[in-house]
């Protein structure tokens, strides 16, 4: 199994060749990409490795729109994964609003919260649903992810109902940690992590 | 200087340290956290030798309390950091609430909008001022970072302005590339790389 590490790597990849394939520039080499993203030649071949069959050629590298294609599909940019949101605060509508998650194969098809006065609203098309549809509405729309944007001590609550909905990945914004089934993968989401690269540049 | 990617990687050790001490467990082995968080030993010893003098000792590894000091020294926790916020939307709203930056010694002190209905509002005590007000504002209290949460196409000229302010660390949210000088930190957010490692797993 791939490592966490390299999966958060990828996308980083994605954007750089990207900008590389906007500016014409038809081949790439993982030396380049080490360069410019600060990261370890040998690494970030490995993690190329994981995404394509194709050795990049000694001097010149991999065909940029090839390697794009291919960590877009290992990403699973090119299908879609249909998502539920509980918990429809500042954070929850700040993601549903949020148009960045489409490209990436992220569609947020159903939201819900337990508060009346959400409730039959829209936003950017997506319904909020009290959650007594938690479980029939899953189960239909055949979902199997669910983003959580509650209060933390209403989290594990929430997660439990989920599991019992058939929810498998669970991307957790409430700082706390939940217990799960061994089957079910529970990605925690920690700003404050991005913070402490911010603060360290202002010491 | 140290590479963002070990800045990223001290929080989770940080994180996990904690835990250790809070069930107890006086001293921890650079193995013993490199299984937890599935990373490579030699990297984490080579992480740890940033923040701290003292080589843990060969079988019993590192004093917790000591390690989870002298990273949170590291990292800046233990000192405040003044902050101002740009654009009090969803976004801006929830990052407004949320109490886990106060712990790693982020406090957000005054918050900026250009919609009128929103200024002389407060947000858990912070207030909301016109774009006016930026620059004396962030002058007066020497404000040396700035979160900006306004819409992509409005972020560059956000930015030129929080510059001729003295902002020398921007954490951005907008999915935009910002053009600063070279004396200027930017950390560009993107929740959809986080999602990347969460569809990963559904494939
Ligand atoms: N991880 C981070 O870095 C980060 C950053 C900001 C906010 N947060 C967290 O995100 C969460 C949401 O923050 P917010 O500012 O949007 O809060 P909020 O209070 O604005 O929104 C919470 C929403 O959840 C709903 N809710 C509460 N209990 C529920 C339940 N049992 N079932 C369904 N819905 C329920 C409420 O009705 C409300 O709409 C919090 O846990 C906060 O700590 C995390
Ligand atoms: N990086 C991510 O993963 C992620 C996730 C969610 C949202 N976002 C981004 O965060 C930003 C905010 O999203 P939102 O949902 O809160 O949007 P929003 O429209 O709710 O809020 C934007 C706020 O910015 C203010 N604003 C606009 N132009 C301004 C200017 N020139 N000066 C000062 N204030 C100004 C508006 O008045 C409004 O209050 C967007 O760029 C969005 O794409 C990013």
């Amino acid at each position: 199994r791939i490592s966490i590490h390299t999966l958060k790597r990828l996308p980083r990849y994605h954007q750089y060749l990207l900008e590389q394939q906007h500016s014409g520039v038809q081949k790439v080499s993982a030396k380049q990409i080490a360069l410019a993203l600060e990261l370890n030649e040998v690494q970030v071949r490995k993690d190329i490795q994981y995404v394509t069959k194709s050795p990049g050629k000694p001097k010149t590298g991999h065909i940029t729109s090839t390697l794009v294609y291919e960590i877009e599909t290992f990403l699973g940019y090119h299908q879609t994964n249909h998502a539920c949101l509980i918990g429809v605060g500042h954070l929850g509508k700040a993601l549903l609003n949020y148009e960045g998650f489409l490209e990436k194969g992220l569609e947020i098809s159903v939201a819900f919260d337990k508060d009346e006065t959400k409730i039959d609203q829209s936003i950017k098309q997506i319904k909020v649903l009290p959650m007594s549809q938690l479980r029939p509405i899953c189960n239909r729309l055949k979902i199997q992810l669910a983003i959580i944007t509650v209060p933390s001590e209403q989290a594990q609550e929430v997660t439990d109902l989920l599991i019992e909905s058939g929810i498998k990945a669970i991307w957790n914004f409430a700082p706390t940690t939940l217990v799960v089934p061994s089957d079910v993968f529970v990605y925690q989401e920690d700003l404050s992590i991005s913070f402490s690269v911010v603060s360290h540049h202002l010491q």
